[in-house]
């Protein structure tokens, strides 16, 4: 899981994706 | 007298596909390419270009997966699977989509359209073309927006990724937007009892067209000359 961060923390996180 | 009731059935069902309504709230806007202007034009400066488009439209689309009814409930870690499978089939979709208006050409944004000269440049000539033959077979069929963001949603719940925990969940998922499906095409188009099934067959050439271009990608990455961001390696890496 470790390798894939950027997809675990876009699943996690709540903001939209523009806010990123 | 069954006529009138199978048209009121109808309308009913039509005003009742709460999946398809969700879905096309949810879809995202196109996101432009912005090729460097101060950049000459070579094959290494497009492949730039659609490596950063990607890795852009990729976050976007993993915003729109959380929208998709049921994706929020699966685990974490299904959700990344059937992601880590299914996004370059998500990606070729929607460029297909944008396309079905033009002939021969591939709109990979607004500002950054593809044709035959531009993609053999590119050294994505063989890509391109698979990709438009998938333009060409929704073109016959003259695939509908409603019908591109539930076969959008299909291709990720149905991306028999080999790691998913609860299989059974994902399985509802499908169901739902298989059904969701089926309820669009026999409320809109009853004279074509077959239209969802030519649909769900036109997914093994996305799937293909997919792994190809994964493929591809994969062979550029190693190559080393092309810059790419993060998320757009981290799913390349995926494969």
């Amino acid at each position: 899981k470790e390798k894939h961060k950027i997809l675990h923390q876009l699943l996690q996180n709540n903001t939209s994706p523009g806010d990123l | 007298n069954a006529l009138p009731q199978k048209k009121i059935l109808t309308v009913s069902h039509v005003l009742e596909n709460k999946v398809v309504s969700v879905l096309l709230v949810a879809e995202p806007e196109g996101i432009f390419a912005m090729p460097d202007p101060t950049v000459p034009e070579s094959d290494i400066k497009a492949l730039t270009t659609l490596c950063d488009l990607a890795d852009r439209e990729l976050v976007v689309n993993i915003g729109w997966a959380k929208h998709i009814p049921g994706f929020p409930s699966l685990s974490l870690a299904d959700q990344m699977s059937l992601l880590q499978s299914a996004w370059m089939e998500i990606l070729i979709l929607r460029v297909v989509f944008r396309s079905l208006g033009l002939e021969d050409k591939l709109v990979y944004a607004e500002d950054y359209v593809m044709d035959e000269e531009q993609s053999r440049l590119a050294g994505l000539l063989d890509l391109n073309n698979t990709i438009l033959q998938l333009v060409k077979k929704f073109k016959v069929m003259g695939l509908e927006k409603e019908e591109f963001v539930l076969l959008k949603a299909i291709a990720l719940a149905n991306s028999d990724s080999m790691q998913i925990e609860d299989t059974e969940a994902v399985q509802r998922l499908q169901d739902v937007l298989h059904g969701a499906l089926q309820d669009y095409e026999t409320a809109r188009h009853p004279e074509d009892p077959r239209r969802a099934g030519k649909l769900i067959m036109t997914l093994p050439l996305l799937r293909q067209t997919a792994a190809r271009a994964v493929q591809h990608f994969c062979s550029i990455k190693q190559d080393g000359r092309v810059p790419m961001h993060k998320l757009f390696l981290e799913l390349l890496e995926a494969k």
